[in-house]
Order: structure tokens, then sequence, then C-alpha cells
């Protein structure tokens, strides 16, 4: 018997102030997360899995430049992109994650090989890449990741040890370890 | 951070996350996301869930996996469950940031102790719903 099914997503966490988040800026927010769930729904809809619906909507959110993942990450320390993803079967347990990883162009669906063509969980930065182009995912330039936004944001960090969420326009003067 | 939970037609659940990760970090660090049980996980029993936030106090809550663990073994609904966590548990450690879950019933939670988050979700039958801060 078939259940009724669900989806749910985000696009991150923060702060931001209503000043800076323009008409504009909350309807390009608002249509690219109503993209994201289209995809996952439709894929529900049609009786594909919860695994393939969750992977396929976080692809649309990653290829978006308005959200911290995939093409919109933001710039570390050295000005670099390094990526995380992980992604889990409910029915299975059977799970995949990356870290570190850069240059990836969907880190969710290297997450994906890993849960489905290895025999480990979590790989990460230059072995995770090697097994990526083992299995063929796409890779993308260095300015396929620049966004002026980010790009500024680091700007106000670079010589601190401050740093920021996703959508926070106020600094955390915090230190990592 | 971006992510997404679903529960599909057949009763199977699954949770997937990924992220940039935070402005400026150092030291190769990495947060919550990757790490299964504290930013991302899925249990047919329970519940799927993502995180996105303060990764150092996802991954020490163990925010993910709690939360299952209260659905598995109190037996709390998952709205329960996920308040309890994000709104006492975390708070109080001092982290911040949210998550989105599904249960294996179908119910929708989305709790978050940030000043806002992202966030959308579609129920087979109802309008499909997205929001911006609280």
């Amino acid at each position: 018997m078939e259940k009724p099914f669900a989806l749910a997503l985000h696009g991150g966490a923060g702060t931001i102030t209503r000043a800076l988040l323009t008409p504009e800026m909350d309807m390009a927010y608002k249509a690219s997360l109503e993209e994201a769930l289209s995809i996952g729904h439709h894929l529900l809809s049609t009786g594909h899995s919860a695994l393939e619906a969750v992977e396929a909507a976080v692809v649309s959110l990653e290829d978006n430049p308005l959200f911290n993942a995939g093409r919109g990450s933001v710039f570390n320390k050295r000005g670099r992109h390094e990526m995380d993803a992980s992604i889990m079967c409910g029915k299975t347990l059977a799970a995949g994650a990356v870290a570190g990883v850069r240059n990836v162009k969907n880190p969710i669906q290297l997450a994906s090989q890993v849960l489905h063509h290895s025999d480990h969980v979590f790989l990460c930065m230059q072995g995770a890449e090697e097994f990526a182009r083992k299995q063929g995912l796409v890779f993308e330039t260095d300015e396929y990741f620049y966004t002026q936004q980010r790009y500024e944001q680091w700007q106000q960090l670079r010589d601190s040890n401050v740093y920021m969420l996703d959508h926070s326009d106020e600094l955390k003067d915090k230190k990592f370890g | 951070t971006v992510g997404a939970v679903a529960l599909d037609k057949h009763g199977n659940l699954a949770a997937a996350t990924s992220t940039g990760g935070m402005t400026n970090k150092n030291f190769n660090r990495i947060g919550d996301t990757p790490v299964i049980g504290a930013g991302t996980y899925a249990n047919n029993h329970t519940c799927a869930i993502s995180c996105t936030g303060h990764g150092e106090y996802f991954i020490r809550a163990v925010v993910a996996y709690d939360i299952s663990c209260l659905m598995e073994y109190k037996g709390l609904s998952l709205n329960q469950a996920a308040d309890l966590v994000i709104h006492d548990k975390l708070k109080h450690m001092g982290g911040e940031g949210g998550i989105i879950a599904v249960s294996a019933d179908g119910e929708i939670a989305m709790p978050f102790n940030s000043e806002g988050m992202y966030r959308a979700s579609w129920v087979e039958g109802q309008a499909p719903h997205v929001a911006i801060y609280k």
C-alpha cells in the first residue's frame, strides 16, 4: 500500500537584516527553494525513492549561487572553497559522506557515490576527489565557485580569526579549536 | 548549507546535507554536515534529519541522532524531540541553528533557534510551503 509522501528542505541558517534582504532577493531565494521543492516533489510523486529525491533537491540548491553549498560556497581562510556533504538511507542505514573537497561540482553526488559504490562511509580531501574522478563526476574551475557577495564577505574577515555563518551580517568574534 | 529530507511512497526515509562551511574557516575545519548522526541522519523507524548552523555545537550535541533516539527510546513525537534538542539542549550549549526533519508518519518539523532560516516543505495533498526567517 502506498503512503503519502513528504519533503522538506533548507537553504541555511544565520542572520540578515531586513534592510539587506531586498524584495528582489527575497523573491529570488523563495523561487530557488520552490524550484528545488518541485524537483523533489516530482520525483516522489512519480514513485522515485526518498534517497533519489533528497539528492536531486540538494543538487538543485548546490547549482544555485545564492546558497552556501556547491557553486555558492563561501571562501575559506586561504580564499578557496572546501565543501562537505553527506547522505543517508533510512531503510538500510547506508550512508556516504565527504569533507574538504575542492572543485567537485556537486558534492552531494559524490557522497551518494560513496554510499552506493564504496566500502567506506566517509572520504575526505584529495582522496575523495580521486574517488570522484574514478566515478566520473563533474569538476569545475575555481571561477565557477566565485560569487561577488561571498568574496566581499571574505574580504571583511580574511585578516582576522573571525568566521561567519551562511547568511550572517554580524561577525562572530570567536576562534576555532 | 543546504539540505533535504524525504519520505517516499514506500515508507522509506532519507536525508542529505551539503555545505561550503563557514566564511574564513581555517585548518581544514569541517562542521557537522558530513558527520553522520550530527548533521545528517535517517532511520525508517524514526525520522530523517538535515541540520544547519554552528557545526561545532551540532557535533558535540550529536543533534540528529539525539532526536532520533528521543523518538525511538523515549517515545517522543518528532516535534517534541526536535524542540527539546534545538530549543533546550542546543540553545543552552550556545549553539545556533536549526533542522528540517520528517518522521516515518509524514510529520514535518523545522525548528531553529537562530535569527533566521531558509526552509520549505511539501506534504502530498497539501500546498507547498516556503518561508524565510522567523
